[in-house]
């Protein structure tokens, strides 16, 4: 079972 | 007013073709540094950045900072209406709600117009960290999506493992598994045929294939793709756009949970 990340989880918003 | 022309006008073409599937509205930012845009699929798991430098322009004329939202699908409707060997304007007046899109073909016996209608899209600009990479690949780019597609019939993930030995794919389904090693190989004639594998760790990640295989329909545009691994970090798959700019992808790992 792998858990898809989000790119979210990386990059901010500026 | 903004405005460029481009004469290699299906570059334009090649470029929608390449990110349509994945994001399905953006803002087009127009600056003095160049025409760009950021955008995440609708599951938020990959980020596209495209960017054309205004000097890769025949033309580049931007009075003031604009940014256009812009439906992908539309505007690939209208880049299909050119010809692969048409000169591309793209124009945008201060303060209209359309950009309008001219193709000369090369003996300009025709000349078409098409004017699409620009939309308000509230999208998030995301800071991308400058980061220095485990390993990055530089393969070619047909090689790359031959792979994606391959091991996509037989499983929906892949493991990219960068060791000194060189670059494994790996996979796995319900028919059985998949392995595909590419060494360095530097010593052939033409460079676009090279494989390279810079690595400082060794650095082995999981991705869903089916992101891939979207990253690969921007194949036509290099002939070589980068690929920058790091564990903590998206994979950047990217594909430099002749001298004029890139079209990178990232695409946020599978772990185990």
């Amino acid at each position: 079972p792998c858990l898809q990340k989000k790119i979210l989880d990386y990059f901010n918003g500026d | 007013m903004f405005e460029l022309r481009l004469e290699q006008g299906s570059l334009l073409k090649k470029v929608m073709e390449a990110i349509k599937d994945l994001v399905n509205d953006a803002n087009f930012d127009c600056s003095a540094t160049g025409f760009s845009m950021q955008a995440m699929d609708s599951s938020h798991v990959a980020l596209v950045a495209l960017l054309l430098r205004s000097e890769g322009f025949e033309h580049y004329r931007c009075d003031r900072n604009i940014s256009m939202g812009i439906n992908l699908a539309n505007m690939a409707k209208i880049l299909k209406c050119a010809g692969n060997d048409d000169i591309v304007t793209v124009k945008a007046d201060d303060g209209t709600d359309s950009v309008t899109f001219m193709f000369e073909s090369p003996t300009q016996d025709k000349i078409s117009d098409f004017e699409l209608k620009l939309m308000d899209i509230d999208s998030e600009h995301l800071g991308i960290p400058e980061a220095e990479y485990d390993a990055i690949v530089r393969m070619p780019s047909a090689e790359f999506a031959r792979i994606c597609k391959d091991l996509s019939s037989i499983g929906d993930t892949v493991v990219i493992s960068v060791t000194k030995e060189g670059v494994k794919f790996s996979t796995r389904g319900d028919i059985g598994t998949a392995n595909i090693v590419c060494r360095q190989n530097t010593s052939v004639d033409k460079p676009e045929e090279a494989t390279i594998i810079e690595m400082k760790e060794m650095v082995s990640l999981t991705f869903a294939l089916r992101y891939m295989n979207s990253f690969a329909k921007a194949t036509p545009l290099a002939s070589q793709v980068t690929i920058s691994l790091s564990s903590d970090l998206p994979v950047v798959v990217e594909y430099k756009i002749a001298e004029m700019g890139y079209i990178r992808f990232y695409l946020a790992p599978k772990i185990e949970e």
